[in-house]
């Protein structure tokens, strides 16, 4: 069964698409075939991967507007890791969208079809809670909140926690809340670790073991287009992102 | 004349609340009249300033949708710095405030009153270029891109500055560009001595000399609901913040 994974957390800057970056490709390297979406306009995941997100024809809004087929937009990056890329013409929809017949559920009409070609697909949330996120939950068996360990991160997993509650009664019965992961973690400073102690008290199930440490790599290899795994596979990023996979693979075996 | 300055980069995380907190109250100190505008649902600002964003009855979006008047929304923090609040109440309504009269002007014609009563109103901008951030660049004198030295928000600042060219022709003749601040910097390292360079080419004008560097304190002060020079004003983000603003007054009586 294909497992459909959001990466979200509509305060901005967490390292949502980093996330979503290296484990498609960490898993695309262990076999599983995947799918990364971007449903983000600016477009960053679409970027971290190397392409010029800019200069695409075709992107995921041309699916959401029928204009188009799946084969004609995926970028087909190797054999198992296939990318659904995005750019600023999606930001100027929007609001059009808004006024689509079952709007809430255009990403899923678009997977459908094609989700039994692959074994993950993973979905790159922006910065807020507005219909391509509400697209995203609706669309996926699990989602995960990706925080740093600070003070408006940790404000906005309430809020997130209601609309997840709110979407899986009125639009997707069966979405999993799978856990919170923390990244861009530098647990030497007093802040961080307080932080760690609240969530460690709110979510005591829900907290990944693995956490992602802060490494400059990380932010090298978005700059060169690439996943942390094809940058730099010895590097603390990469150590770190496998962490996460490895526990992620473990939990899906349970579930 | 009264100073509108939004700072502004849609790319999220950038540090733009920090910074238009630390200004104001950085402002308000030397004895300026200053009044924060919260222009994010999230609102971050808000609470950054010691206020539970969401237990606030009247925000912003009262003002927006004529509900009340200024006075009965205002947070005055000292005699010299006023807040203008948000919470997620906002968040819902964006795309309904689409269809307003004026909509790109409700932030102008909420200031408009009122702005005679301060040298400076400054305006934190949320994580896109939706209506919002249309609104905040609508109703200013000058606008600041505040960005980390990174890819991601490298690639955002051309979008803005294409946004910036559209308002200035349709909407304010007279907004201008002051310049580029980069927050959260950690120059020891080779990535954002690159970028760096990238900017200086770029952007040979229009660079802030000063800049921000990490420093945990400013994370601190914003747990702590206090802007930087009341938490610590002995840390390095007091003192960045400082020669920043001091940089901008001394802009100001040039322009
Ligand atoms: N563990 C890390 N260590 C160092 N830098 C990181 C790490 N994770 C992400 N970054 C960098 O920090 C910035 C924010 O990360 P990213 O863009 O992935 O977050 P995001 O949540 O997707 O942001 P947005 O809300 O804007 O979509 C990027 O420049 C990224 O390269
Ligand atoms: N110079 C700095 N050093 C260390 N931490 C910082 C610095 N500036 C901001 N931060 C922290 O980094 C995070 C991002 O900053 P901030 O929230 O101000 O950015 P933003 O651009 O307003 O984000 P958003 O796009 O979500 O509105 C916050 O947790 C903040 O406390
Ligand atoms: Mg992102
Ligand atoms: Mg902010």
């Amino acid at each position: 069964m294909t497992r459909i994974v959001s990466f979200i957390i509509q305060k901005g800057g967490c390292g949502k698409t980093t996330t979503t970056v290296n484990t498609a490709s960490y898993l695309s390297r262990q076999g599983y075939r995947v799918l990364a979406v971007d449903l983000d306009p600016q477009g960053n995941l679409t970027q971290h991967f190397g392409y010029d997100s800019e200069s695409l024809d075709l992107t995921l809004l041309d699916l959401f507007q029928d204009n188009t087929r799946f084969d004609d937009v995926v970028l087909r990056r190797s054999e198992s890791l296939h990318i659904l890329p995005n750019n600023l013409a999606s930001a100027a929809e929007e609001i059009p969208l808004f006024h689509t017949i079952s709007r809430e559920y255009l990403l899923r009409d678009v997977l459908f079809p094609v989700k039994n070609n692959y074994d993950y697909i993973l979905i790159d949330c922006p910065p807020n809670l507005g219909l391509f996120s509400i697209n995203a939950l609706a669309a996926s068996t699990d989602f995960i909140m990706v925080i740093s360990p600070e003070f408006f991160p940790m404000k906005a997993i309430k809020p997130l926690y209601e609309t997840y509650k709110m979407v899986r009664q009125k639009l997707n019965h069966s979405l999993q809340f799978r856990g919170v992961l923390m990244a861009m973690c530098d647990f030497r400073t007093r802040h961080s670790q307080e932080i760690l102690k609240i969530l460690q008290k709110n979510f005591p199930h829900k907290l990944f073991r693995a956490y992602i440490r802060t490494n400059v790599t990380l932010k090298e290899a978005s700059a060169y287009g690439v996943p942390i795994f094809e940058y730099d596979e010895h590097s603390a990023g990469a150590f770190d992102y496998q962490n996460f996979v490895e526990e992620f693979l473990r939990d899906d075996d349970r579930n």
